[in-house]
């Protein structure tokens, strides 16, 4: 089953 | 002091447009160069960044950097309230209170002036390097949210599959399944109706329907979509503005 990943485990916060 | 005059309102119509659904609160950057915004939806699934370069107004200044925290949905009421032919000018203090909006009206004497409270923003700013990406694909906006809107028919997940010269839509759904297959097509007479597909690794790649659903709303914005795409990445579609542009990062979904 394929899981909605979020922004955060890609880009870090500034 | 900031002084933006657009020379239709149809510009700021349909960027807020755009964007309210998914994101309530915004922070305008205001700079010598134009009007930039990073904004993340409560999910953070879908990051939106904005840039109205000074070229996309017939006059633009900016003394000084300038912070407007903007609830979307007020200004979204009062952008309404002018009509797109009319010309807008955006006008601020150095340290504002408020945002003014005045409307000129072209062919009569008509001037409608509104003033909105801008409010304190604390937000995160997600810092993006610069992405590399498998496979970049330009079509027409309109073809492409037409397929949004009919996959989201049959299920929440849309799949984006990538092979040399064609991109296939395809979404599983519980009653039935569907799919759209746009193949790579130069129309010399409008170019506007190509369709480029530049690849350097297959993609196979699936997306929440709902937020491809938001993203759509910029349309009207462009006659072309840019999709970048790479395995396992966020997404980037772009949809560029007279100078400038409206881009929205999509994390994907897959088994973690």
């Amino acid at each position: 089953m394929s899981k909605q990943q979020t922004l955060g485990s890609f880009f870090s916060s500034a | 002091m900031l002084e933006g005059k657009f020379d239709e309102a149809s510009l700021l119509k349909k960027v807020i447009d755009a964007m309210k659904d998914s994101v309530k609160l915004c922070n305008f950057n205001c700079t010598e160069n134009g009007i930039s915004v990073q904004a993340i939806d409560d999910s953070r699934v879908l990051l939106i960044s904005l840039l109205i370069e000074a070229g996309s107004f017939e006059d633009y200044r900016c003394d000084r950097n300038i912070v407007l925290g903007l609830e979307m949905e007020s200004l979204n009421k009062i952008i309404k309230n002018g009509n797109a032919s009319d010309m807008l000018t955006l006008v601020a203090e150095d340290s504002p209170d408020a945002l003014n909006l005045i409307f000129e009206d072209k062919r009569r004497d008509r001037i409608a002036e509104y003033s909105l409270k801008l409010m304190d923003i604390d937000q995160d700013f997600l810092k993006i390097e610069d992405m590399k990406f498998d496979a970049v694909v330009n079509m027409p906006s309109a073809e492409f949210a037409k397929i949004c809107r009919d996959m989201k028919t049959l299920s929440e997940s849309l799949q984006i599959i990538i092979t040399k010269d064609s991109v296939k839509f395809n979404s599983e759904g519980d009653f039935g399944s569907g799919s759209v297959v746009i193949k790579s097509f130069t129309d010399l007479e409008k170019t506007e109706e190509s369709v480029r597909i530049t690849l350097e690794k297959p993609i196979n790649l699936t997306f929440g329907a709902k937020y491809l659903n938001d993203i759509i709303k910029s349309t009207p914005l462009a006659s072309q979509v840019t999709i970048k795409l790479c395995d396992k990445q966020p997404a980037l579609f772009e949809y560029q503005l007279p100078s400038g542009y409206l881009r929205f990062y999509l994390a994907p979904k897959f088994e973690d």
